[in-house]
């Protein structure tokens, strides 16, 4: 099994299209180390992107150097998936 | 392994072999009503199976209902095991959904990404993709719902083997894919398609592929809407409704473009909740929840199609 350790996933409020395609940029700047699990769609929505633990820092500087706010929706992947599994051990049982 | 359905919980994610061992036991218990349909094998040579429900007859209008197609979104394979329970429950107290099973067939493919959802519980559980390999082609995987026929290759798709909506070599070029295309092709009188997808609570309808509004889509909007509210009044939960379009994003090559465009007028996608916390995450206690307000959506969507036979 993979482990996310430390991975988190970011919640972006893009206020523009601009601010939209500076989002998309990204898959291309990052290539497979960016999984939107929301994607860039419209101002309205949120985009929702899971980010690896090394690729943080990085991609928190270039967001905020961009003027897009950001929340930390889940701030470590691997407890939760550890949480899903245990509960299914359970369930098992 | 489960002996029975009764011991089977329905508020728990499951693994394949638990959900194809739990079919085997639900079409047992049930053989008067259910039945079990292999309509395929994936690209790693699983069997692709439908549950087909059915009261007589042959040849009816039916409805099709997928989940799983993105292998990652374990609560939409949880919803469709949770509904098929339901519907073999409700038949002869329910009079709305009597009525549906008495003049239509339902046919409900709940792990339509079988080899990716496989991979979820054993390597990545956020994989999305099916597991496709191809020689000179060092990415795993095309996205399901980018391989259909209609508008495939558009800019709402993918052509790079490394991106998650990688839309394939060519247009059904995926078995999972091809699978469903002959069968519901085979059938030839499937009324409404309904493919179930997380997360964002959202209830949609074609165009994926351009912003041109479908012809009957003030029906279709309006069906959205009530079957939305209908939903909304189990637990409050707020669903947007459009075309995909327009209410997300441009996406091309997606099931329920191909299937409006091969003439069914009730196509649907739902994105089923996380309620803004979870994502791809949503914690088991809430696969019920999920479940029972989507079915009021669902029920809706049959009804509508019962009674408005074309």
């Amino acid at each position: 099994q993979m482990n996310f350790t430390g991975d988190q996933v970011l919640r972006v409020l893009a206020k523009n299209e601009k601010q939209l395609s500076v989002l998309r940029d990204l898959e291309g700047l990052k290539p497979q180390k960016v999984d939107f699990w929301r994607s860039p769609a419209r101002p309205s929505l949120p985009v929702d992107m899971r980010v690896p633990f090394s690729e943080l820092k990085d991609i928190k500087a270039y967001l905020e150097s961009h003027g897009l706010a950001y929340s930390i929706m889940i701030k470590d992947i691997q407890v939760l998936l550890d949480e899903e599994r245990e509960a299914m051990a359970k369930s098992r049982r | 392994l489960e002996r029975s359905t009764s011991s089977f919980s329905y508020s728990s994610y499951h693994t394949l072999e638990e959900i194809y061992s739990w079919m085997d036991n639900f079409v047992t218990e049930y053989s008067d009503i259910v039945s079990k349909i292999r309509i395929g094998h994936s690209f790693e040579n699983r069997s692709i199976l439908v549950l087909k429900f059915s009261t007589g007859g042959s040849q009816r209008r039916a409805i099709w209902i997928d989940t799983g197609i993105h292998s990652r979104e374990w609560i939409t394979h949880a919803t469709g095991i949770w509904t098929a329970k339901k519907i073999v429950s409700e038949y002869g107290k329910d009079s709305t959904l009597t009525n549906i099973l008495d003049a239509m067939d339902i046919f409900m493919e709940i792990v339509t990404n079988p080899d990716g959802f496989a991979f979820t519980h054993s390597m990545n559980r956020l994989w999305r993709k099916n597991k496709s390999t191809r020689p000179g082609i060092f990415c795993i995987g095309v996205d399901l719902n980018r391989n259909w026929k209609s508008g495939f290759g558009g800019n709402g798709s993918n052509d790079n083997p490394c991106s998650e909506t990688y839309r394939g070599p060519s247009p059904q070029s995926e078995p999972e894919v091809a699978a469903i295309v002959d069968f519901i092709t085979a059938h030839g009188n499937i009324k409404a398609l309904i493919s179930i997808h997380s997360y964002s609570q959202m209830l949609m309808y074609p165009y994926g592929h351009s912003l041109e509004p479908v012809p009957n889509q003030k029906e279709l909007y309006s069906l959205a809407k009530d079957a939305a509210q209908a939903l909304y009044e189990v637990h409050g939960i707020e669903y947007i409704c459009g075309s995909i379009s327009s209410t997300l994003y441009v996406a091309s090559g997606i099931t329920v473009d191909w299937a409006y465009d091969s003439g069914i007028k009730y196509s649907f996608t739902f994105e089923l909740r996380d309620t803004g916390r979870y994502g791809f995450l949503l914690p088991a206690s809430q696969i019920v929840p999920t479940a029972h307000e989507t079915w009021l959506a669902l029920r809706a969507i049959m009804q509508h199609t019962l009674n408005h036979p074309y």
